[in-house]
């Protein structure tokens, strides 16, 4: 599991 | 942010205030899938927990917070304020066979095993099936007010021109969440069909559109 990616999208 | 993002998000706040409007003036929400909408609400609650942790922008939280009381308040006027024009029985739907793969994959399939982060994944994959229920029904009743289309018209712009912010992303930033990717052109492709039907039909003002 690589990390998780930014959430800036709604 | 970039121009197919900003007006993928202008076109699915159309979308979510054209259904609002048509029930609250219509005072009915006959053909409108209340699983359907039950089904989006659920994808907002999950996917924008972060509402209070993580501060991206005002524009982010602006939104999140909007669309988030907009999918509760039409719930509520389907399954409450009208709900005696709710078509129940048409809204037939198994959603079960949607929530327990979704759920099951989401616990498979993410980028790390935390509560989070497990159900972004989910709201992701939810939401890529949740319209599945309204274009059911649509089947099922063989026709759909133009109005209804409309709205359907618009959450399928919203997702084609996510497709177009995914390819900009990648070319500009190299930026590529594979997660929010597959699983939104599978849920696009469920428009594909539709779409169709929008063009050949409805735009050509038949007024309503009736299945073949």
């Amino acid at each position: 599991d690589d990390d998780a990616l930014p959430k800036d999208e709604l | 942010m970039n121009i197919f993002r900003l007006s993928g998000d202008v076109c699915h706040l159309v979308a979510i205030i054209i259904l609002f409007l048509k029930i609250w003036r219509s005072k009915s929400c006959a053909g409108i899938s209340g699983k359907s909408q039950l089904l989006f609400a659920l994808v907002f609650t999950t996917r924008y927990l972060d509402l209070f942790t993580a501060f991206i922008s005002i524009y982010n939280t602006v939104m999140k917070v909007v669309f988030l009381v907009l999918a509760y308040a039409t719930v509520s006027l389907i399954y409450f304020r009208f709900r005696k024009s709710y078509d129940s029985e048409s809204d037939s739907f198994r959603v079960e066979f949607l929530l327990v793969p979704v759920a099951g994959l989401s616990f498979l399939e993410n980028y790390s095993f935390t509560p989070l982060e497990i159900l972004w994944t989910f709201s992701i994959y939810l939401e890529s099936v949740a319209i599945l229920p309204q274009l059911f029904m649509i089947t099922k009743t063989g026709e759909a007010e133009s109005i209804t289309t409309h709205y359907l018209f618009f959450l399928g712009l919203y997702r084609t021109l996510y497709l177009a912010n995914w390819v900009w992303r990648y070319h500009e930033e190299g930026f590529f969440d594979q997660i929010a990717v597959v699983s939104g052109v599978v849920q696009t492709i469920f428009y594909c069909d539709f779409f169709y039907l929008y063009f050949t039909r409805v735009l050509r003002g038949s007024g309503k559109m009736t299945l073949p």
